[in-house]
């Protein structure tokens, strides 16, 4: 039924192929896990990818059309989506304009109020698994970390987010979090859109949290309770948070508005941080330019 | 729901689930006498009396006799879950993805001990109680190989899908929200017991067929209703505006807020249905370990004639 | 969803093993909260 016609990608646990489903000639990519190697049989992130994806069908999520077992191999058949945010950033010859970044946030917002809705944390969210399809639309992809939002009695491990779009309550190893921290990484990836380049790039573990709040403000008891409970706390430099003028110097073309939106989702306290519905429905949204259709995007 | 996997691949009407038994079990026995005719082909030497031996105790099992099999493994699935400090969502789990597995497969192909462990060691893995094999076979008392030989048999015979819903959490809802409509009227140490006793009920009603043909929070109501039918029904009147005689009380003018918000229910049509479902979880059986000994023993022979 | 079969009720509300979680410095600091909990168990049992 599926055709595997050129290898694009290999990763630990997996091998991508660009391919064609058959029956209707849809172009398909197939991820191939490899089984052998891993001691504990299926590998964790592949069950996350089955799992997840199985339950949820939206435009602003990939979908997963099929999976088969074929000479011992697991393979997800993906929706095939050529391009993703990440390269669209980095491509100094794509210009694109305040409509698009807010069409692209929009459809990321839109995404991850699904999963959330579903009650389905993602946890790896960052430009390069924001994937693009031929028509434009943004979707969610790369599920291998994601997982049920936790249970009261869990607890979960905070060494999830590529450390960039990491939100503060993983970085000082909180356990109980919450869709909070997929936020945290909406607001960065939106800030990346502004300005071009990574927002928050600190080297290591460490040297993240000192890069977080020297931009954004050091919290302290009074705006996020019992932070002074975690050990990391004690050890961090303390940093006055960016006035306003400071962001729209940084931000040179961002409407108050989108100031407004990205600072309640890169909000320390994630109590306070904005839920997926308080961002969808920011005056962001509804102020002009509009976003721009999806068809039209670069 | 309507959405997740668990409705759309594994619910069915009792008919469908007894005819996708039969398929399961006649097809294996197809292949079980196949099996014997070539016994009997390879071995002409044999006596009459060793072949009336290997005739009549080399018998397929019945589909009822599959049935016992499995749900006497299942219910052993929550007792090993437990001695082994597993969340009571993990040892649900292994029981859903240990029942479904024999929806396509048939013991006499793969006896249920040999994907006892294996369903326990995906479940954990499904619900992220992540353990490693070799630590899980050692508290086991089992093997990494045994635990890890048939993962990929049963993710296919589970269609690939992992999500399960159960009760529990639906239970937990129902919980909080009898005391916001019963609010004042009920006494909170008594509801305490009353959850306490329904959670064990549910893991009952997990080893029963309620799971194919009702959902988690239909099967919630149900095992309510066995529990304390007063407090049932009281709810009911007030959240769905069910009239004391079992009618529902829609277009009646001094409805509350609650009601109006439920109206979209037919309470009568779900009360018929959860009493559907109570009747299901009532009829379970609790196979005897005899039965199972004599089961796996017809399982052994039909796979080993030259053992009769 | 615009016709949720129930409210979240918060304070009417008798749960100990979730109000005991709520006082926790750790629960607290990492942002857990009481409502989304709430919320996923009536969503669970209205679905």
């Amino acid at each position: 039924e599926y055709s595997k016609e050129k290898k694009v990608g290999e990763g630990t646990y997996a091998v991508v192929y660009v391919g064609t489903k058959q029956s209707d000639e849809r172009r398909i990519a197939i991820k191939e896990i490899k089984t052998s190697g891993f001691k504990d049989g299926l590998d964790m992130s592949a069950i996350r990818e089955v799992k997840y994806l199985q339950e949820m069908q939206h435009v602003n999520v990939i979908e997963l059309i099929d999976v088969f077992m074929a000479q011992n191999n697991l393979n997800l058949v993906l929706e095939f989506l050529p391009a993703d945010l990440e390269m669209i950033i980095k491509d100094t010859s794509i210009l694109f304009t305040q409509a698009d970044i807010k069409s692209w946030l929009l459809m990321t917002l839109r995404g991850v109020h699904h999963c959330h809705r579903n009650f389905i944390l993602h946890r790896d969210l960052k430009p390069n698994n924001l994937l693009l399809a031929l028509d434009g639309q943004l979707k969610l992809a790369d599920f291998g970390l994601a997982r049920n939002m936790g249970s009261p009695q869990e607890s979960l491990t905070s060494n999830v987010v590529t450390r960039w779009y990491r939100a503060p309550e993983l970085l000082f190893g909180a356990r109980h979090y919450t869709g909070a921290v997929d936020i945290w990484s909406v607001g960065i990836i939106f800030a990346e859109l502004m300005l071009r380049i990574p927002y928050l790039p600190g080297k290591d573990d460490i040297d993240q949290i000192d890069v977080t709040f020297r931009a954004l403000g050091t919290p302290t008891d009074r705006d996020w309770p019992e932070i002074s409970t975690f050990g990391a706390y004690n050890k961090i430099q303390v940093y006055p948070p960016p006035s306003r003028e400071e962001l729209r110097r940084r931000f040179i073309a961002a409407t108050e508005n989108a100031l407004d939106l990205m600072s309640g989702m890169l909000t320390m306290n994630p109590h306070k941080r904005l839920s997926p519905i308080q961002c969808l429905t920011s005056e962001y949204f509804v102020e002009l330019p509009e976003p721009t259709a999806p068809s039209e995007l670069p | 729901y309507r959405h997740s996997t668990q409705y759309r691949n594994w619910s069915f009407t009792p008919e469908r689930l007894d005819q996708i038994r039969t398929e399961v079990n006649a097809s294996a026995s197809a292949r079980v006498e196949e099996t014997l005719k070539h016994f009997f082909e390879s071995h002409p030497d044999l006596s009459r009396e060793e072949e009336e031996a290997v005739a009549s105790k080399a018998v397929p099992v019945t589909t009822h006799e599959e049935l016992l099999l499995v749900n006497y493994f299942a219910r052993m699935i929550i007792s090993f879950a437990g001695k082994m400090n597993l969340p009571t969502e993990v040892a649900a789990t292994a029981v859903a993805f240990f029942r479904r597995f024999f929806l396509s497969n048939s013991v006499m192909d793969l006896p249920p001990k040999e994907v006892f462990h294996t369903t326990l060691f995906f479940a954990c893995k499904t619900e992220n109680y992540f353990i490693g094999v070799d630590s899980f076979a050692k508290k086991a008392k089992t093997t990494t190989e045994a635990v890890l030989k048939h993962e990929f048999k049963l993710l296919e015979s589970l269609n690939f899908t992992l999500m399960n819903h159960h009760p529990y959490k639906a239970l937990h809802g129902f919980f909080l929200d009898i005391q916001n409509v019963l609010s004042g009227r009920v006494d909170m140490q008594y509801m305490g017991q009353v959850y306490t006793n329904c959670k064990k009920s549910i893991s009952d009603a997990l080893l029963t067929d309620a799971v194919y043909f009702f959902t988690p929070p239909q099967i919630t109501l149900a095992i309510l209703l066995m529990e304390d039918e007063a407090l049932m029904m009281r709810y009911m009147q007030l959240k769905f505006g069910l009239q004391q005689d079992g009618d529902a009380s829609a277009g009646q003018p001094s409805q509350s807020s609650e009601q109006q918000l439920a109206n979209g229910i037919n309470a009568s049509k779900l009360l018929e249905v959860v009493k559907n479902c109570k009747s299901v979880i009532s009829s379970k059986i609790i196979p005897a370990k005899d039965d199972a000994v004599k089961i796996t023993a017809k399982i052994h022979y039909c796979q080993n004639p030259m053992a009769v | 969803d615009l016709h949720k079969r129930y409210v979240l009720a918060e304070s009417q509300y008798d749960d100990p093993f979730i109000k005991s979680l709520q006082t926790k410095k750790e629960y607290i600091a990492s942002g857990f909260r009481a409502d989304l909990v709430y919320d996923r168990m009536l969503t669970e049992a209205f679905m």
